[in-house]
Formats: structure tokens, sequence, C-alpha cells
């Protein structure tokens, strides 16, 4: 799960 | 992790345009419902805002989740 936290993170971040 | 002040300075709406494009992500639109809106929730976001970019960002999958005021 944490792995998919670190994705979303990363993703949301992008996106910004 | 500290929270980013940063995020404070960020306009809502593209706050919001950011969380329908992550949504639209092939890989965060096939994950559960809850684990978007808890991710959003942390982001900063608030409920209305995470409903509307869940219907910016499509359709509910299935109608009949789509609950709450219309």
């Amino acid at each position: 799960f944490a792995s998919q936290e670190k994705f979303f993170q990363e993703l949301f971040d992008s996106e910004l | 992790t500290s929270p980013l002040d940063m995020e404070h300075a960020i306009p809502r709406e593209q706050l919001i345009s950011t969380a329908v494009k992550f949504l639209q992500n092939p890989r965060v639109h096939q994950s559960p419902l809850a684990t978007k809106k808890l991710f959003l929730k942390k982001k900063g976001l608030t409920d209305e805002e995470i409903e509307l970019a869940l219907q910016q960002s499509g359709p509910a999958p299935d109608e009949s989740q789509s609950s709450g005021p219309s």
C-alpha cells in the first residue's frame, strides 16, 4: 500500500 | 513528512483540475474510491472538492454508489 501511496503522491505532484 | 505549506498557496481551481487529471489516470481510476478520496483529503481537498473532481473525472463507475445530495 505504501508504494501505491508513493505512486499517488508523485503522480499528483507531477500533475500540479 | 512535513506538510508542504506551499499547498495552501495553490488556487482551489488548480487543485481540483489536478485532482481530475489525477483521477483520470488509469492506475488511479482502478483503485478503490475510498483510497482515492482518502488521498485527496490528505492533499488538502475538502469533501465538496473531492466530489467535484470525481464528477469531472468521469461519471461514477457504478451509479448505485453515487449517494449524497444531488
